[in-house]
């Protein structure tokens, strides 16, 4: 987290807002809830307290404008900068505008403003911008569901104002990975249309060929409809489909677009009921079998026939000679298959049926 | 006048963008090759985003840039 230089903060617990106009995007009644609601996000955790003002002048004043809208500091028409706010002070200090060529929702579908406003807020009250990608005061808008500050954020907060005196248990945001941990192990691991996609926790690493670092993104932003951890997945370029398991249940994305029908129950490929989840899966082009890896054993489908290969389960370290015993997440690239077991991964020759190499699981991520 | 190519317009948007919140100076500058202090805007901004850090606006950094973002200056005051 960063603040402001010189670290500036209200110097009272105790700080009015106001709210000057409204978009005409939401009902009245839904700003209100998203400005409040944004306010306890950041109450919850300090000892502040806020009360609105609907005269005169508060601490924080709360306006939707466009283009220039009186501070020389000029919004840039739709996309592009969502809102600002100002640091706390006298007179500008502490004022928060929203960009009005926006579209602003209550959910997932263009700008949330209930996110925007807990940013901003946050810079209201004294939090400059996180470079932590899983921060709410990252710079960069992304929606989430659920409790949006991080540790960085809670931390931040708390060293300019302290902790609530009523402690109230808060879930923070979850840490996002970080991609040059020694130990890092994935979720899972699948290609998308030429691009690589790599789970891990709530996140997901996206690897372009063109693009020379991975981009990191919570799952629940890109998707909010599907867990929000990720056991498995693979591509089915054949079909133009990407599988993606969370224990019981599969989805299918067509690029990044959920396929409707679906979750399915993963019991529909095949498998029996005694499996609750799948460790990893991997296509091979080249057989159009899907292998599904389930704790010591692996399975084999056949996309064509949509059945399972009978004979399977089999143990994975008699038929994969040189690999652990389990497996985290498997991909299948350049003619070799790659599997991922805690912090380590094994380079596999499908043909001549033995590990050429063994890395360190973030090597993938160019470690 | 000429109609910007998509490369000239990449500089366009990086320009604006490291202007609004980088504090990169207004004004004529020379030949873009030797524009250092652009090069440092870049180096900054890629340095907070944990992007390769090259000086050069590549298409990860430009895509960033294109990203919707809160625009208060990441300096203050």
């Amino acid at each position: 987290y960063n603040h402001f230089p010189r670290d500036l903060k209200w110097m009272t617990n105790a700080i009015t807002f106001r709210i000057l106009n409204y978009t005409p995007d939401l009902k009245k009644s839904d700003v209100d809830r998203a400005i409040r609601t944004a306010l306890n996000v950041w109450a919850d955790v300090t000892p502040l307290t806020f009360k609105k003002l609907y005269q005169g002048n508060a601490d924080i004043m709360i306006s939707f404008g466009t283009k220039e809208h009186g501070d020389h500091n000029p919004f840039d028409g739709p996309d592009g900068l969502l809102a600002h706010a100002y640091p706390p002070g006298q007179g500008i200090g502490g004022d928060t505008h929203f960009d009005e060529d926006e579209h602003w929702t209550k959910d997932s579908s263009t700008y949330n403003l209930f996110i925007v406003a807990a940013h901003e807020l946050g810079h209201a009250l004294g939090m400059s911008h996180s470079s932590d990608p899983g921060a709410l005061m990252y710079p960069v808008y992304s929606y989430a569901t659920g409790y949006p500050l991080s540790v960085d954020d809670i931390n931040g907060i708390q060293a300019l104002y302290g902790p609530n005196p009523d402690s109230k248990k808060v879930q923070p945001k979850p840490d996002a990975p970080t991609k040059c941990d020694p130990m890092l192990s994935f979720d899972a691991v699948t290609e998308l249309r030429g691009e690589t996609i790599i789970f891990k926790d709530e996140y997901y690493w996206r690897l372009h060929p063109q693009m020379p670092e991975p981009e990191q993104t919570l799952i629940k932003s890109t998707w909010p409809s599907i867990s929000k951890k990720v056991d498995a997945a693979y591509e089915n370029p054949e079909k133009d489909l990407v599988i993606i398991f969370s224990g019981i249940r599969m989805w299918a994305l067509n690029g990044y677009n959920l396929v409707d029908g679906y979750p399915k129950y993963i019991h529909k490929l095949g498998l029996p009921k005694k499996i609750r989840k799948v460790d990893a899966a991997v296509h091979i082009k080249d057989t159009g079998k899907t292998l599904l890896f389930t704790e010591e054993e692996y399975w084999s489908y056949d996309e064509e026939t949509g059945t399972m290969d009978t004979g399977y389960p089999r143990s994975i370290e008699e038929d994969f000679p040189g690999m652990d015993d389990e497996v985290d997440a498997a991909v299948f690239q350049h003619g070799y298959l790659y599997f991922f077991h805690d912090h380590l991964q094994y380079e596999y020759s499908y043909t001549s049926r033995k590990v050429i190499r063994i890395m360190r699981t973030n090597s993938f991520l160019n470690c | 006048g000429p109609l910007r190519s998509d490369d000239d317009d990449g500089w366009f948007v990086a320009e604006k963008y490291l202007r609004r919140l980088y504090g990169l100076s207004p004004g004529l500058r020379g030949a873009r090759t030797s524009s250092s202090e652009f090069q440092t805007k870049i180096k900054e901004m890629q340095r907070f985003f944990k992007l390769k850090v090259t000086g050069n606006l590549d298409d990860n950094t430009l895509d960033l840039m294109k990203e919707p973002r809160c625009g208060v200056p990441d300096v203050a005051e």
